[in-house]
Formats: C-alpha cells, structure tokens, sequence
C-alpha cells in the first residue's frame, strides 16, 4: 500500500496566491491556510501553515491557537506583536522584522500590527488542522457569551455589553488612528 | 508519560494544598507537582460555587472531566465558529428590522452527578442557579495529546483579575498571609501576577479590536476588579435559556418556583402527553 499511499500523493500547495486566501478584508490584509483538508500530506505530518499579509496599520485582531503552536517566520515588514501568558502579562510585546522567527505557543493570546511598510509572514503550526480562536468578530469567543454575563464578567451596562459583542465583525481591520494611510488592497 | 515520573514508594490520600477565596466561591487546587499527579499526568481542582455566583469565563491548556458532587447550575461554551442559537426574539415594532434582544451559544443544564467534558482551548463559564452550593472536582488532563505545552495546568481568564489555582507559590503566600494575619485582598493587588489575557495587550489594542472606548477597554482588563475567579452576579443572570423562560413565564402567571425535580417531572409528563396526542405515536413535523 505504500506505493498507493505516498509515492503519487500531493506534496505541494500554493498559499502565495492572493487569490487563493481565506480570510480577506481589502483594507487590512488576508490569511491562506493549508491542512490537511486541502494537503492530505499534512495529516501523517500532524503540521499545517499560513500565509499572512497586513497592510499598512493594519491589525489582525486578538486571537489564540487552540491545539497548535504557531512558529511565525518574517517574510516582509515589520509589525509589532505582543503574546499574552496565562497570567495576563504580555511575554512577548515587541517588534518582529524580516528573516525573525516568533514561537507563539498554543493557547496565548497574540494580537499583530503592521507598520510602516506592511507586514508579510509564514507560520508553521504544530496541528494539521490547527484551530484558532479569535477573541473579537463575528466568529470570537466574546461574540458567543451571553450579554449577561459580560455585564458581570467586566462589571459593565447592557448598552456596553452590546456594543462589545456587536461593535466589530472582521477578524482583520484597520487602526482608526491612521486611517488616512489605508492602501488599496 | 515517562516511566521515571511513576517511581515512587508509596501512595497518599492528599487533601487540597491551595485554596482561593473568591467573592462567590472557593477554589480549591492539589499541588500539581505531587508526584502522584506527576504519574498520572493529570492535575485536580475542586470548585465551590454559592448561589448566584459566576465562575468566569476561562480555557485550560489540557482537556477537562468534571464532575458534579452536589448541586446544579448552567455551563456556557464557546467552540469557536459555532453558532449562537440561543437567540431571544426581536421586540422592535412589526416590520422594522432590529437587532435581536441577545443571541449567545448554546447553553447546558447540570445537576449532581453529571459529568462534564471540555475539550482543551475550548473557553466555557459555570453559573450557580440553584439554591444551595455548587460544588464540582474537575481533572485535567495534562499529557493528553492535546495539551502541546508542557505538563504544567494552566487556566486562561477571559475576564476578572483572577488568582493562579495551580500555582504552588499561591500556597506559599496563604500560608504567609495566614500567619501574618494581613488581609488577604491587600495581597492579591500587591502581587499583581495573575490578571486575565486582556490585560497582557495593549489598551489601545482592545480599543481597536472591538471598536469600544477606552473605559469600556480598561473594564475588559479588570483593572480595580478584585472579585477574584467567582463572581457575585448581581440580581440574576438573564439568560437566553429554554429552561429559565418557562420557569419565568410560570411566575409571571403566579406560580412558585419548581424544584429541579419537578421540573424534570413536568417535562417528562409533557413529552409523554405529546407522545400520546399524536396519531401515529410519533412527534408532529
């Protein structure tokens, strides 16, 4: 079964091609990702990649890898990244420039954002279906608790608690403060 | 699991090593160090819960069992890209297009001697909605295969400016304080090593992600906020729950509350009733 198995089985998938992303938000950048869904490889390797780009200011929002660690190389730019430990304190807050590599483990919270001339970068993450969880938008973890228990979590009104869960949809976004440089995608 | 690890003389029954007073709760923690745990790969934490309290949302880096000693109450999940099904209907005028009341994900109901599973990274939330005390003894599940870090338990705080129940130097300190007869709170803002994940990025950052004001940001954080891991929820917590609309409905009508019991009963007698009224024995579509 071996010659079934591995000899003419796919080795290669293009995660370069804007076109191809799968995430996209034309202001601030796009994610592609392959696993073992779109590579089959991968699942024997227990290991998957993405593909990222920011643009200028743009931020990919809080999130964190539920089952994999992330070891992000620097393909481009510079972008200012900050990975938070189980005790809230930020264990990497700095800047990450080309040719750098960045082990963010599974289950901290990072958060990045490009400067200055955007920012490019690969990451290797230890699952071959690595999942991420994102702390805001559409999809994130604040959007899926109940009002009622925000209001009691962070001791805020039913005003603020809608507004925390219904204020942002997208995973990439734009900083409002220097909105003005926002570039075409 | 390494074979070393299991080499040991002898065996002892271990009471909880830390304890956390909490606003509305007490958590209790074994040493994970012990080498017993170490054997086994697992740590233990035993959870008090009062009435109306909220132990806040949090993630743990290794799967969880968790079992119901006593009481009852309800478990929040979020699996990441799931749906909030639990939606309460619109109350805008008729035709106009407004936002739903709240919409969250699915809610569980749990009662004493239930078993409750939580895969790791998967970020849940417990509520006491009972009127006696929740009490519940979790086991995680450190050198599963999920858990890529090392063998250390670690809980990730989404809100709250909550205390490390497996950190052995917890101990130390309670001990110290005990004996210093200091007050306890005094401590938790002295020692500032435990916060939620949000505290960990910058304001301006939260700000952004979720298009809030700065006090709203710094709220998020849990700065000033020393209720510890279990909160007082103020009034009740309104939920979005099949469960506890009916049983409000029911008091709207006048009626005294029902036990968990004769919740339980009435459901069974209502689906049994339902069963029964259809012709073919079969729910209606």
């Amino acid at each position: 079964g071996l010659k079934e198995t591995f000899c003419a089985m796919r080795l290669k998938e293009n995660i370069g091609d804007p076109s191809r992303a799968d995430i996209f938000t034309p202001q601030a950048g796009r994610i592609s990702t392959v696993n073992s869904f779109n590579l089959p490889i991968l699942r024997h390797l227990r290991l998957s990649a993405e593909r990222g780009v920011l643009y200028n200011n743009g931020i990919y929002t809080p999130h964190w890898n539920m089952n994999a660690h992330s070891v992000l190389y620097v393909l481009r730019g510079q972008a200012r990244i900050q990975v938070v430990d189980h005790f809230g304190q930020a264990f990497f807050d700095g800047e990450v420039r080309q040719g750098q590599v960045l082990t963010v483990p599974q289950h901290h919270a990072v958060v990045k954002q490009a400067i200055s001339e955007g920012f490019e970068w690969v990451s290797f993450k230890t699952n071959d279906n690595a999942w991420v969880s994102p702390l805001a938008g559409r999809t994130s973890v604040i959007r899926a608790l109940p009002e009622a228990v925000l209001m009691n979590a962070f001791q805020i009104s039913r005003d603020q608690a809608q507004k925390l869960k219904y204020n942002r949809e997208e995973t990439f976004l734009l900083s409002s403060s220097r909105s003005s440089q926002r570039r075409a995608a | 699991r390494r074979q070393n690890e299991c080499q040991f003389d002898n065996l002892q029954a271990l009471e909880p090593d830390t304890r956390i007073q909490a606003e509305a709760g007490l958590i209790e923690s074994w040493n994970p160090d012990h080498e017993q745990f170490q054997c086994a790969g697992v740590a233990v934490v035993r959870r008090t819960i009062e009435p109306n309290g909220l132990h806040l949302p949090s993630y743990t880096n290794a799967p969880q069992l968790i079992y119901i000693v006593r009481g009852r109450g309800i478990l929040g999940t979020v699996f990441p890209g799931c749906a909030e099904t639990f939606e309460e209907s619109q109350r805008g005028a008729q035709g106009r297009r407004s936002r739903p009341e709240d919409r969250h994900q699915k809610l569980r109901h749990f009662r004493e001697g239930d078993i409750v599973a939580i895969p790791a990274g998967v970020a849940y939330w417990t509520y006491n909605n009972g009127d006696q005390q929740l009490v519940s003894v979790t086991l995680l599940d450190t050198s599963n295969v999920e858990n890529q870090l090392d063998q250390n338990p670690r809980r990730f705080y989404l809100a709250g400016n909550p205390e490390d129940e497996f950190d052995p130097e917890q101990q130390q300190h309670q001990q110290y304080q005990e004996q210093q007869g200091r007050d306890r709170s005094r401590r938790q803002r002295s020692s500032g090593n435990k916060h939620n994940i949000f505290r960990g990025l910058n304001t301006r950052f939260i700000e952004e992600a979720f298009n809030v004001d700065s006090e709203t940001a710094r709220r998020i954080q849990g700065q000033n906020d020393n209720r510890n891991n279990i909160i007082k929820v103020k009034g009740r917590l309104d939920l979005v729950s099949p469960l506890i609309r009916s049983s409000q409905e029911r008091q709207r009508e006048g009626e005294r509350e029902e036990t968990w019991e004769e919740e339980r009963e009435r459901e069974q007698q209502e689906r049994e009733r339902d069963w029964r009224r259809s012709p073919r024995g079969d729910y209606n579509n």
